[in-house]
């Protein structure tokens, strides 16, 4: 028991900044997990720091809250990668998330569902949707109780309203 | 492997059979406030054993269409998920509720929940590590925690 | 002091029913607040259940994460009301609403801020702020440390971009 | 009466002299994530005498532009508030710190915090009751109270 927890702790400490990096798009971005007891980390707590794109290191309550939204994601991602499953599902991760963010974190799941797995996120951004594959477009219907009905959109076939236009394939 | 599609029966505000896919690689599910998109996600995670407390409710009856207004249209529910594996092959993962019981089945045959989850297991998910759902409200709690907290988030994974 | 809560609570339950019809356009939507003992409100819980519009009587944990921000605000207000300041600031209230919701809680903040308390929101949402009458940008510059400037802009000569385009001074 | 407008002086990451306003009667802060639009509601807190737990910060120093990063760029941080009461007259309510105290001012004269929130109380800002201010993340918490949670908000409300 304590072995795995060992083990899934280095895993992820390895793999946090490079996800981090991936994810601010910033080389010089970095996050950093630390256990307060190295040789038992299950015995204390864990400790998460991250220095956002042009700031300097700082304690983790001091980042805003868009910069603590994307640091989480992060760890989400580098926790889910020690055991991937075959699919990710995400609701409305977006929500602090200003236009560039929204760029930052489509962009990535763009990359991450053509690598590695397949990913359906909840949104209520037009500029977080557009850039997916599909939209299951869900409506409500009521009568005597509201009742939930879908419509699906295939969006390959639209180019990529990117800056650079990139084919949509990407 | 992904997930192909979603068939649900009278599972919270989707009524009799509905169809919810097909699914590609980047997916979005869009709607107003209260359409009934976190539904979709209670779906997933009641077809892959979570317990009613995840899936915000008291008891697992009140998944019903209806049960949530003491109306429920039905004494069942269902959810079927069909995931395509890397050779192509397909295999469908279901669970029916009727009252407070559940019944497994994979690829249309009756199982117990131990085999259930170890299939599942062997296609990568694994229920109780919670490592495919992420939660509306989720990322904002996993930004507040303090060290303690990462730890046992950390044991739960492992 | 318990003197104090049961007027506090008195008055909140009456208003927020009506604040709540007003948030949500719609007069059959319902806010009920209910102390648990009647008598001594403040000895036990306060329970808080609201009918969205479209929707019948249901427990608050039944409604979605959009749903439940709009009976939080109406909440807020409400205990806002009993003693009234004259400015009301909100930091992102608007992350899980989509745009139906946003025009209806800009519509009320418009109202609030012409009847009765100046109104200071932080918005990351272009449905949401462009809306406002003056707009406070915040944009940060770098060096050895980051740090924030400010640039303003006065929105009220321009028409409000609403479906029926009424005057902005509304 | 209504805001009029905020002179932080090196608070978080507003450096040097910087003036936060005008203000009208319907206003929007916007900016990208972590430019500095919560540090301006922070700025409000502050001058209505909120304590360092409040603001986001461990300590009153931390509050002084460069202390996050061990870089303090001065000894001291102030905020004052220009309010235009009801009959067009303004006040000015300023807030100082250097280290650890703090230094209240009403229309430039010092005075006590006793007699500085019981000034703020006559334009009825009650800091205690936190009724003008809703921090971010505020109104998920809210929603998601339980009774008893509730009727602790009542209590300090009341
Ligand atoms: N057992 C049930 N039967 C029918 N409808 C139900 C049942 N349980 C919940 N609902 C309906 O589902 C709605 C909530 O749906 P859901 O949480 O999926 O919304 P959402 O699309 O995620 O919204 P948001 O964007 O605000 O998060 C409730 O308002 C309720 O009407
Ligand atoms: N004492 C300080 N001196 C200088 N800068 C500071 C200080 N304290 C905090 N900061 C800066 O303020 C930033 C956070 O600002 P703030 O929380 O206001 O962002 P925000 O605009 O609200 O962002 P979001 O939209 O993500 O909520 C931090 O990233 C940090 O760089
Ligand atoms: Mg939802
Ligand atoms: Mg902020």
């Amino acid at each position: 028991r304590f072995h795995l927890f060992s083990q899934c702790f280095e895993h992820v400490s390895v793999v946090i900044d490079q996800i981090y990096k991936k994810l601010c798009r910033n080389a010089s971005a970095q996050a950093i997990l630390s256990a307060e007891n190295p040789n038992e980390p299950y015995l204390d707590g864990i400790n998460y720091n991250c220095v956002a794109p042009g700031k300097r290191f700082m304690a983790m309550d001091n980042l805003s809250g868009g910069e603590k939204a994307i640091a989480a994601l992060a760890l989400v991602f580098a926790i889910h990668s020690f055991r991937p499953a075959p699919f990710f599902v995400l609701d409305e991760v977006d929500a602090a998330l200003d236009n560039t963010n929204i760029g930052k974190v489509t962009g990535f799941f763009r990359m991450m569902s053509r690598e590695s797995c397949q990913i359906i996120v909840i949104s209520l951004k037009e500029e977080f949707y557009s850039r997916a594959d599909a939209l299951l477009g869900v409506y409500s219907m009521f009568d005597e109780c509201m009742f939930s009905r879908l419509l699906t959109l295939d969006l390959t076939p639209y180019p990529l309203n990117d800056e650079n236009a990139t084919d949509r394939e990407k | 492997g992904f997930l192909k599609q979603l068939d649900v029966e009278n599972f919270k505000s989707w009524r009799g059979k509905q169809t919810i896919g097909p699914f590609k690689r980047f997916n979005c599910i869009i709607g107003t406030n209260g359409s009934g998109k976190s539904n979709v996600m209670d779906a997933l995670g009641f077809v892959m054993g979570e317990r009613a407390a995840n899936l915000r409710v008291k008891h697992t009856r009140d998944l019903i269409h209806g049960a949530h207004i003491g109306n429920p249209v039905s004494t069942f529910a269902s959810v079927t998920m069909i995931y395509c594996g890397d050779n192509d092959e397909e295999m469908t993962f279901s669970r029916r509720i009727s009252g407070e019981s559940s019944e497994y089945l994979v690829n249309g045959k009756h199982v117990t929940l131990a085999k259930y989850t170890g299939e599942l297991q062997k296609i990568g998910i694994v229920v109780k590590a919670k490592n495919c759902l992420v939660y509306q409200g989720a990322v904002e709690s996993i930004a507040m925690m303090n060290a303690k907290e990462r730890t046992k988030m950390f044991e739960r994974i492992s």
